[in-house]
């Protein structure tokens, strides 16, 4: 464990808490795009599944856990919550989320390290993450108003694969044979799809405007 | 190699 992974590993906490503090208090999940929860849920039940099989620390279990129910429990509220499902805007989450599962699986099925069941589905949890905030990137283009709570999610589960870039550089660098470039390729390109949002957050930030992606 | 694995990574 290096302070990379764990600064990365506590923005990726904090992004999930955000966002079901925004849901469970304010009972409300306008501008969070549910195709995106579901996609995050299936990375998390894919990259996870060893997570009987395999123990490495209670830290690494836990979170695991944390994770998991996390995502799933913010799908759940999104469906069937009788006041969160409401607050849904159903109408502009459209992106077909499915066209990003199945290229997925087959690049899986494709390039990987081992050719296991377990290896394939870790994989494509990989190259889903990658591309799993597309959903929520073209709703926050959709809906103009972009709520405080929703752009914390969306930048705090932005800069954490940022930072686990930073972890790989530290681990390439001290531990003999670390090189992934699976791993390395698909962290890059999905801290890649957030340079837009990154800009004009900041934009948001500095200028202490509201937050505006451009149509 | 025996490549240390990213296994241990969230």
């Amino acid at each position: 464990m290096n302070i990379f992974r764990l600064a990365g590993d506590m923005t990726h906490l904090a992004s999930v808490l955000v966002l079901l503090l925004k849901i469970h208090t304010i009972k409300s999940c306008a501008g969070v795009s549910l195709k995106t929860q579901e996609l995050y849920a299936i990375v998390f039940a894919t990259r996870y599944l060893d997570i009987f099989t395999s123990f490495y620390s209670i830290y690494n279990t836990l979170m695991k856990l944390i994770f998991l129910g996390s995502s799933f429990s913010i799908v759940w509220y999104m469906r069937y919550h009788k006041t969160v499902r409401r607050t849904y805007d159903r109408e502009q989450d459209t992106f077909r989320h499915w066209f990003l599962v199945l290229p997925c699986l087959l690049l899986a099925l494709l390039i990987h390290e081992k050719f296991t069941f377990l290896e394939v589905l870790w994989t494509f949890s990989l190259y889903l993450e990658a591309v799993a905030i597309l959903p929520q990137l073209v709703l926050l283009q959709r809906t103009r108003n972009i709520d405080n709570l929703t752009g914390q999610y969306v930048f705090l589960l932005g800069g954490y694969r940022g930072f686990y870039i930073l972890n790989w550089i530290y681990r390439y660098l001290t531990e003999p044979h670390f090189v992934h470039w699976i791993t390395w390729i698909a962290g890059l390109v999905q801290t890649l799809l957030y340079a837009d949002f990154f800009y004009y957050y900041f934009q948001s930030w500095k200028n202490n405007k509201k937050l505006q992606l451009p149509a | 190699w025996p490549s240390s694995s990213s296994k241990d990574e969230l």
